[in-house]
């Protein structure tokens, strides 16, 4: 563990609040892809799956656990509890594109041609790109309300704050994970436009508005 | 690469 994973984690841990705390308060989940959302949680759980055989240390599982439940839960809040609230109709990307490829990708790119590290290959993968309907609608709608952007910045956040760490851990335990980093890239990628809107505008205490 | 069957990051 070092300073940049732990926080990358704790920003993590943080969107994830934040998020809540925007469903929770507002009571309503406009302006959240529910496919990001439940592409967040076939990510969570492909890859948790060894909380049941590998035992990492107490902070890992406790995470797991978190990070799996806090989705299923946000998925019962969108769907269910504040379902008027969500609207379909502008939650348009299509994510079959998103996981097909990502299938394809794990079946091909992996440590062990073994149904764990399959399913593990493939939720990195498949997290890389798993914002993209969220991103696609707030470009659809051009613009988010503060709070959303908020939690989207965490979660870049945490994505950048993983770089850092790999480079670290390089250097001091010789150790590279060519698939999680290659696709670390692609994801922390994702979010550059995002960020200069973020940083520009809403930092600076403006609505973020896309331009027309 | 990291060890077969263990990934210690989330």
């Amino acid at each position: 563990m070092n300073l940049f994973r732990l926080f990358g984690d704790l920003s993590h841990l943080a969107s994830i609040l934040i998020l809540l705390h925007k469903i929770q308060t507002t009571r309503s989940c406009r302006g959240i892809s529910f496919k990001t959302q439940a592409l967040y949680v076939t990510v969570f759980v492909a890859r948790y799956l060894d909380l049941f055989y590998d035992w990492v240390s107490l902070y890992n599982f406790s995470m797991k656990v978190f990070f799996i439940s806090s989705s299923i839960y946000i998925l019962y809040l969108m769907k269910v509890r504040f379902r008027p609230t969500h609207d379909p109709s502008i939650d348009t990307f299509r994510a079959e594109y998103l996981v097909g490829p990502c299938v394809v990708l794990a079946l091909i790119f992996n440590y062990k041609f073994t149904f764990p590290e399959v399913l593990w290959s493939f939720s990195i993968f498949l997290e890389s790109v798993a914002i993209l309907p969220q991103l696609f609608m707030l470009q659809r709608t051009g613009e988010a309300e503060t709070i959303t952007t908020h939690y989207l910045a965490a979660l870049g956040a945490y994505r950048a704050l993983y770089i850092p760490n790999w480079i670290y851990r390089y250097f001091s335990e010789g150790v590279v994970d060519p698939i999680a980093v290659i696709a670390g890239l692609v994801q922390t990628a994702l979010y550059v436009d995002f960020f200069y809107v973020y940083f520009t505008k809403v930092l600076q205490g403006q609505k973020f508005e896309l331009p027309a | 690469t990291p060890r077969e069957g263990h990934h210690d990051e989330l």
